[in-house]
């Protein structure tokens, strides 16, 4: 099974045009093997990506470098997805008897 | 089907057996057809509500395409319940459902979605091996032979947004293409994704605005007007190249230049930061407040024949 432990999803804040090529180019970069959520549109629209463990640093100093503004929309993505799991294995749990 | 869960999420079996539940429970109003079978041999099941007649104008409404989307199957779900429980009680869905049929495919990429829960929940696409590459699948909404292989799409196998070797090479979508084109009839087309809380009309993959660019930009305004009136949810509304980027080989620049002039995409929300992991308790009020923006699409598509 897959698993995302330490990969983060970012929201992008990009303040320019400038900044949103940047960030276009940031989806080009294959090395990193970020899983764009939430694309780039326009200036006034974040831009959610979902960067693994390895790469966080390399991504955030990039952004950091061009003055680019994020924050860490989900902090630990496989926290969430575990938490997802157990409420649906709960409410699995829960509807048996009913059915 | 009344004891089913709609605030949670569930696997395809779980849908699966639902659909033939319903079907089971309202044989007047419910079909089931097969459409055709995924990569993997899953059935591709379209739910279809007909009060009769041959060959009725129709509406079709697809939910996870994008198999990781998962408040969309959700949401179909919810919708395929809707229907039987509104039919003979809301007027306006009444109405519609005695002149036209309503076509529902809940699970469009269903090798995509069982592998979201067996392996990967952060899959996208369908799950078809490309030969010469270690990366599997095609993305289902760049596939198809409109603009295809232009910009917007990636030539790469290992990209989110690969077209595939060829259009309609994947059979989740040459199954719906041959389906709408052997009906003849659709007026409708509505693509459902998540999670950017958008309503989008073609075109994609041109920036040539649509023929009926302006009443379907007035009616999307109207759509989401209606949608947002429940929960305020906040939507942005406009041609697919210029709400969000150039996109081709999309859904509905097909649909729309097959004649079918109601051709919408919607994203649905997330209206905080979880993106494609939504709460399940926001699932019933996903399909509450689309389910009024479809409404609104479906009542005008009833009420201007073509």
């Amino acid at each position: 099974k897959v698993t995302f432990e330490g990969h983060q999803v970012l929201r992008i804040l990009p303040k320019d045009e400038a900044q949103l090529s940047l960030i276009k180019n940031l989806e080009e970069m294959i090395e990193f093997q970020v899983d764009i959520w939430m694309g780039v549109t326009d200036v006034s629209n974040p831009v959610d990506v979902r960067v693994p463990f390895q790469s966080l640093q390399f991504v955030k100093i990039y952004l950091e470098a061009q003055n680019i503004d994020y924050t860490i929309m989900i902090e630990d993505l496989q926290v969430v997805l575990d938490e997802e799991q157990e409420e649906m294995e709960a409410a699995a749990r829960l509807a048996q008897p009913r059915n | 089907t009344d004891s089913f869960d709609f605030s949670r999420y569930h696997t395809i079996s779980e849908i699966y057996s639902f659909q033939d539940m319903l079907v089971a429970e309202n044989p007047n109003l419910v079909s089931k057809i097969v459409i055709g079978s995924s990569y993997e041999g899953r059935p591709l099941n379209v739910l279809k509500f007909s009060t009769g007649g041959t060959n009725r104008p129709a509406i079709w409404i697809d939910t996870g395409i994008h198999s990781r989307e998962w408040v969309t199957q959700a949401s179909g779900t919810w919708f395929a319940k809707k229907i039987v429980t509104d039919y003979g009680r809301d007027p306006a869905l009444t109405a519609i459902l005695n002149k036209m049929d309503i076509f529902l495919e809940i699970v469009t990429n269903p090798d995509g979605f069982a592998y979201t829960h067996s392996s990967n929940r952060m899959w996208r696409k369908t799950r078809k091996p490309n030969p010469g590459s270690s990366c599997a699948g095609v993305d289902p909404n760049r596939n198809w032979d409109s603009g295809f292989g232009g910009p917007g799409a990636s030539s790469n196998p290992c990209s989110e947004t690969y077209r595939g070797p060829r259009a309609h090479s994947e059979s989740e979508v040459k199954s719906i293409v041959d389906f709408v084109k052997s009906h003849g009839n659709f007026k409708a087309f509505i693509s459902i994704h998540s999670y950017s809380q958008m309503l989008l009309y073609p075109f994609g993959y041109t920036k040539t605005p649509a023929k009926d660019q302006a009443e379907l930009h007035n009616l999307a305004q109207r759509a989401i007007t209606d949608l947002a009136s429940l929960y305020g949810t906040r939507y942005r509304y406009g041609s697919i190249i210029n709400t969000i980027y150039q996109a081709s080989g999309g859904t509905i620049d097909w649909t729309y230049e097959q004649g079918i002039k109601y051709s919408y995409t919607f994203e649905l929300r997330d209206t905080g930061r979880y993106g494609f992991i939504l709460p399940a308790n926001q699932i019933i009020p996903t399909a509450q407040e689309t389910w009024l923006a479809l409404m609104a699409i479906m009542n005008h598509t009833y009420n201007n024949p073509y």
